[in-house]
């Protein structure tokens, strides 16, 4: 697999590491998929990127590779950000071969990563009709996980047509964020866009948004779906190519 | 817990 932009296959793994450690990666004709669950399992992440959105991909049998994020991080530090990327695998090796190229052809870095024999427990994702699905600036959604972290662990979304409200409470007191609809969309980007077909209220731990957030820099937005007694599904399209998309169990006020 | 429960009951039931 190709990657003309090299960075942003070190986007994806930054976006995963915080959350998964080590995860199998099932590379088919079609592209590559990731599933895997946090050490809690309270979220889980699914990662597709299509091979239509690699400069070049060739996968002649369907592989699972068990592949250590926190090491294939540590490689990718040492790309340079306009290099090219190329991921091979040769068949019936125990290892991942990972080649980086600088833009103007005169470098070439060559790793290869030892493959981790994972169990890979495939869980089925549903296709969920959400009551509600906000899109917004990835860097906006960042920034209020981040303040809402200052007054508690954890943060409670509301819908209501008017816009989305998050508010947060603890030991120092409560603060609560709300956004209003954008009417005027001059760029789509920046815009704040509610669909809703019924209202949601739901609280989520602060600590998993913010290391969703690590996802950020793969898109300029962000989508957030949500439904009453749902996990909340997050997801960074990575773009041409595929998508990031975590879920997170809502707490249940016990 | 009930969350770990909630998240695996929702995409084993699937």
């Amino acid at each position: 697999a190709r990657l003309l932009h090299g960075s942003i296959f070190a986007k994806v793994i930054e976006g995963l590491r915080e959350l998964v450690n080590e995860a199998t990666w099932e590379c088919s004709g079609n592209g590559i998929t990731l599933q895997a669950m946090d050490s809690s399992h309270v979220a889980l992440v699914s990662l597709v990127m299509r091979s239509e959105g690699f400069e070049s991909y060739r996968c002649d049998r369907n592989m699972s590779l068990g592949i250590s994020l926190v090491s294939m991080s540590k490689v990718l530090k040492t790309m340079g950000k306009d290099d090219s990327l190329t991921i091979r695998v040769n068949d019936d090796s125990d290892s991942i071969i990972i080649a980086m190229e600088s833009q103007n052809q005169d470098k070439f870095a060559d790793y290869e990563l030892r493959l981790m024999d994972l169990d890979s427990e495939h869980l089925g994702i549903p296709d969920t009709d959400y009551s509600c699905a906000i899109k917004m600036p990835s860097s906006e959604f960042s920034r209020i996980c981040r303040d809402m972290s200052i007054m508690g662990d954890s943060v409670l979304i509301c819908t209501t047509k008017e816009g989305v409200k998050f508010s947060a409470k603890g030991d120092l007191g409560q603060g609560s964020i709300r956004l209003v609809q954008t009417t005027n969309i001059e760029k789509e980007e920046e815009a704040v866009i509610i669909e809703m077909k019924e209202a949601v209220a739901l609280t989520f731990a602060v600590r998993y948004l913010s290391m969703f957030c690590k996802a950020a820099p793969l898109s300029p937005q962000v989508g957030l779906s949500l439904s009453e007694d749902t996990p909340l599904m997050c997801e960074f399209k990575i773009a041409e190519m595929g998508h990031v998309r975590f879920y997170l169990a809502p707490k249940i006020e016990d | 817990n009930i969350q770990q429960q909630f998240l695996l009951n929702f995409f084993k039931q699937y």
